[in-house]
């Protein structure tokens, strides 16, 4: 038996939106310790991992693993359903063909429910090595998404350029080039509009602005994104998913020829 | 010129 309850419903459809773009289908992996995703875009190009822990549900059972496969136009749907004061619950049996969402409005007077069918669907897991990254850069996700959206006008690629000083997002095209430079804030008065930089190396790299924009979609979730960048390894994109976890994108950078 | 890296390069299949 699996049961999770989250009085928030708005964050899992948050969540929804933030991987849709990304990915078609997705197995959701649900354990004693909460609920996970790891998938690839199906360019192999990036990398969506999910993690919910069990401790940041209001109720939280799961008495055997279980593997979800859930198509997310579908799980969209149903979400649609979802008031954002709802609250949720999934609800399945042990080796079962089909997942129900309850969500019932805050004073209980409207309760609804919907099963949906799970897919197999083939799981090819990746171990993400642990990395010590050279920079590790903490700011705004709304100035994240701001630039990303921004600099995808002029090319189809963005270089991070991280230093000491700061932060440079460049990027180049027909019309011209743009350049967006983010100093460390000097005041740390409000921890959420705070731009950090933890560096131990100069990194410079080269991403798909198409992938980053994408990644953008989970701006709603938090309002601090991390960038950690090490030369020639993955980019990753975390965002921190209020007391229940968080969810980060991995991105190959392009490779001069 | 540059070229889209693949994750498959970086990450292990388990």
């Amino acid at each position: 038996m699996f049961e999770a309850r989250l009085v928030q419903s708005s964050i899992f459809k948050k969540v929804l939106e933030a991987i849709k773009e990304l990915l078609n289908e997705a197995t959701f992996d649900c354990s004693d310790s909460g609920i996970q995703l790891q998938a690839m875009d199906s360019s192999h190009v990036s990398l969506v991992s999910l993690n919910l822990r069990s401790d940041g549900f209001d109720q939280y059972r799961c008495d055997r693993n279980l593997s979800m496969g859930i198509n997310l136009a579908s799980m969209t749907k149903i979400m649609k359903c979802a008031g954002n004061d709802d609250i949720m619950t999934m609800k399945a049996q042990d080796n079962a063909d089909s997942v129900t969402f309850m969500f019932e409005s805050p004073n209980q007077e409207k309760m609804s429910d919907y099963e949906m069918k799970l897919m197999n669907l083939d799981q090819e897991h990746l171990g993400i090595p642990e990395t010590d990254y050279s920079c590790v850069i903490k700011l705004p996700s709304a100035e994240f998404a701001r630039i990303c959206r921004d600099l995808s006008q002029f090319g189809e690629s963005v270089v991070i350029s991280c230093t000491k000083e700061g932060v440079k997002f460049s990027a180049a095209g027909d019309i011209g080039s743009a350049n967006i430079k983010l100093a460390q804030t000097a005041n740390v008065d409000k921890e959420d509009e705070a731009v950090s930089i933890e560096m131990q190396e100069k990194v410079s790299l080269t991403f798909a602005c198409r992938y980053l924009n994408y990644f953008t979609k989970a701006t709603p979730l938090s309002p601090q994104v991390c960038l950690s960048m090490s030369a020639e390894v993955p980019l990753v994109v975390e965002y921190k998913i209020g007391e229940i976890g968080h969810i980060r994108y991995y991105l190959a950078p392009k490779i001069e020829e | 010129t540059t070229t889209q890296g693949r994750l498959d390069s970086f990450f292990k299949v388990i």
